[in-house]
C-alpha cells in the first residue's frame, strides 16, 4: 500500500519543487517505487526531471478534464524506480473548469486508487495557492510536508495553511496528518534563518523533521540539467541532506 | 494623473512583495506620493509595510465583495508619502466569488478610477498565480514590472507569462506595456546566476532594468519589523538597489 504524501505550501518559492524531486529521487536510489504527481501548472517537477513540459504528451490536466486514466500519463525519468504525472500549462485553466463538476475536490483521490498498489510512495507537488487543485491534492493524501523557507514570510502563512488543512480534515479527509515541517534554505549564517530555525521548533516542537536543508547552488543548478541533485552532484550538501530527509522518512515509518 | 504599475510573476518567491514594497518606500522617501496595492491574500505586503494583517480594518476584499469605496480602505504607512490599501486573507476566495460578477476582470480598474488623480504611482502587489485577481490588476494597469529571480525555474514561467499578457493586451486592457524585467537576489559569485542575467538580457534587451536587486539579508530582515529597507537599514545594499530602481524608472519616464 503506497504512501500519498502532499508537498504544500501557499508561501511561493519555499522549495516544494526541489523538495519534491529531490526526496523522490532520493526515495527511488534506496529502491523504494515512487511516483511524482506534477499538480502545479508551472511544471517544474516535470522539467526538473528532465521531462519537456510542451511535449504533447499526456498530463495532470487530462485526469482531470477528459478523464483520462492516470496509467497513460506516467513517464518514466533518469532516476531509478521514480516515474512521474507530468503537469503542463493547462492546468491553470482546469479549477475554472471543474468548478461545477460534482465531487470536484475528489477527482485526484479517485485518480489515483488505481496505482496505488504500484508505489510505495506518491509524492504531489503543489501549486503556491490554496486553489481547488491543491484541495484536490490534500483531499488524496495521507499526509502533507510543508516546506518552511528560513525567512520572515515564510513564517507568517503558515497559520492559515494549517486553518486549511483542518478544513480538509473536517470536510474532505479526516486522515489527513502533518508528515512535517522540513527547514528549508537553512544559511547558518545568518541570524534570520537561526532565528525562524527556533521559532518553527518552539511552535511545532516534533512535528519538525530534524533534517534541515541548507542552502546549497548544486540545488538551484541540477534542474537546469533536468536532474535530481543526486544525479547531478551525489556529493553535494543539496543531495546530501535530501537524501538524509528519505531515510528520516522511512525509519518514521519502520520502513528502512 | 497617477501611473498604474503592476508587480507580477505566477513563479513564486521571485521578489514581488519586497519589490512593491522598496519601490514604493523609495518612491516615497523621493515625495512621489504613492500607494500600494495589495492583491495578494497572504497580505505579505500589507505586514511588510507594518500593519497588522488581521486587524478587522477594511482591505482590498471589501472593494471586491462588497463594493466598497477604496478610499476608505487606504492606510498610511511609516514611509512619508506612501500608503496602503491592505490585503486579507479571505481575498483567497473572492476569486470564486466573483466568477460570475459580469465585467469581473474590471472590478479593480473601476475601483481605482477615484484615486487615480490622488497618486503619482500606484504599485499593485501581485500573488504567485495568473487568476482573476492578478487578472484584475493586469487590466488596471498601465504596465507591469517583472522580477525574475536568478534561478533556472524563474526563467522558465516567463513564457506563460508573456502569453498571459498578451491575451490581457488583446482583449482588456490595450494600452498594457510591460516596464521591464527586474533581476533579483543576484549573487554574483554564482555561475548560475551569472547565466540567468546573461540570458534574461539576451532575451529582452533594453527590456531589462540596468538596476539588478543583489541577494541582501537586510531585505529579509526588514520586513519582520514591519519596515521598508530604506527605513530599516538606509545604507544596506538592497535599500541602495530599490533607490536606485526608483531613480531609474523616474529618468526613463522624464520625471526626475
Ligand atoms: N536548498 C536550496 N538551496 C538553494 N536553492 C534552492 C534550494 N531549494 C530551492 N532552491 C531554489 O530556489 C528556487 C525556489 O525553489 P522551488 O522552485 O523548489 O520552490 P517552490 O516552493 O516549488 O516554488 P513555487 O511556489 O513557485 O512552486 C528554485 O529556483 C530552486 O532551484
Ligand atoms: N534581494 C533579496 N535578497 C535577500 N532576500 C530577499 C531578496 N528579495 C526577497 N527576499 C526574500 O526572499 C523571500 C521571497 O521574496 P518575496 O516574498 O518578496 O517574493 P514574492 O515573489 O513576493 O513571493 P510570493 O510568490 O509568495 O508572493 C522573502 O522572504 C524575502 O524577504
Ligand atoms: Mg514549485
Ligand atoms: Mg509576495
Amino acid at each position: 500500500m503506497s504512501k500519498i504524501i502532499a508537498i504544500a505550501n501557499q508561501k511561493g518559492g519555499v522549495g516544494k519543487t526541489t523538495t519534491t524531486i529531490n526526496l523522490g529521487a532520493s526515495l527511488g536510489v534506496l529502491e523504494f517505487k515512487t511516483l511524482i504527481i506534477d499538480a502545479d501548472p508551472q511544471a517544474n517537477a516535470t522539467s526538473g526531471t528532465g521531462l519537456n513540459r510542451k511535449d504533447n504528451k499526456l498530463s495532470l490536466y487530462d485526469c482531470f478534464i477528459n478523464e483520462t486514466g492516470i496509467t497513460k500519463t506516467i513517464q518514466s525519468t533518469s532516476v531509478p524506480n521514480l516515474d512521474i504525472v507530468p503537469s503542463h500549462l493547462d492546468l491553470v485553466g482546469a479549477e475554472v473548469e471543474i468548478i461545477n463538476t460534482p465531487n470536484r475536490e475528489k477527482i485526484l483521490k479517485g485518480a489515483i486508487q488505481v496505482i496505488r498498489e504500484k508505489y510505495k510512495f506518491i509524492l504531489i507537488d503543489c501549486a503556491p495557492s490554496l486553489g481547488l487543485i491543491t484541495v484536490n491534492a490534500l483531499t488524496a493524501a495521507d499526509s502533507v510536508i510543508i516546506p518552511v523557507q528560513c525567512e520572515y514570510f515564510a513564517l507568517e502563512g503558515l497559520g492559515k495553511l494549517l486553518q486549511t488543512i483542518k478544513i480538509i480534515q473536517a470536510r474532505l479527509n479526516p486522515s489527513l496528518t502533518i508528515e512535517g515541517f522540513l527547514l528549508t534554505m537553512y544559511d547558518s549564517r545568518l541570524n534570520l534563518a537561526n532565528q525562524v530555525v527556533e521559532e518553527v521548533k518552539k511552535h511545532f516542537q516534533d512535528m519538525v523533521f530534524s533534517t534541515i536543508i541548507h542552502r546549497n547552488v548544486k540545488l538551484g543548478e541540477a534542474p537546469s540539467y533536468g536532474e535530481a541533485a543526486i544525479i547531478y552532484d551525489v556529493n553535494s550538501t543539496g543531495a546530501i541532506n535530501y537524501l538524509n530527509l528519505a531515510r528520516e522518512l522511512l525509519q518514521k515509518h519502520g520502513m528502512t
